[in-house]
């Protein structure tokens, strides 16, 4: 569809150069390397969690570019006081993953 | 919330 996603491009340029700075492996992070990102952010576990299950759209256990930006989006927001949602709202879902 | 014997892909569970 033509909805567009929620990730603003300059964020997008952020994140990935987060992602790039954790030495991906061919394309994609896993769970042991995106964890003490997301831990840093001083989050409950709990919050943390909620962001994993949402962001890892395929339940690989790995995060690839676009659902690294996914939880990076959702980490900020929450920092900024808004609730995680329960589940991955439409315009949250990268566009490689519709 | 995850399937009998399978193991949990979140590294935060």
């Amino acid at each position: 569809g033509d909805l567009h996603w929620v990730v603003k491009p300059e964020e997008k340029m952020k994140f990935d150069a987060i992602f790039e700075s954790l030495g991906p492996s061919g394309g994609i992070l896993t769970g042991d390397k995106v964890k003490p990102v997301l831990l840093n952010s001083k989050l409950p576990v709990d919050i943390l969690g909620r962001v994993w299950e949402l962001s890892d759209i395929d339940r690989d256990g790995m995060l690839d570019r676009d659902e690294f930006s996914v939880a990076m989006y959702l980490v900020y927001r929450a920092l900024e006081g808004e609730p995680v949602p329960m589940s991955l709202p439409p315009p949250l879902v990268p566009p490689s993953k519709r | 919330q995850y399937p009998a014997g399978g193991s949990s892909t979140n590294p935060f569970l």
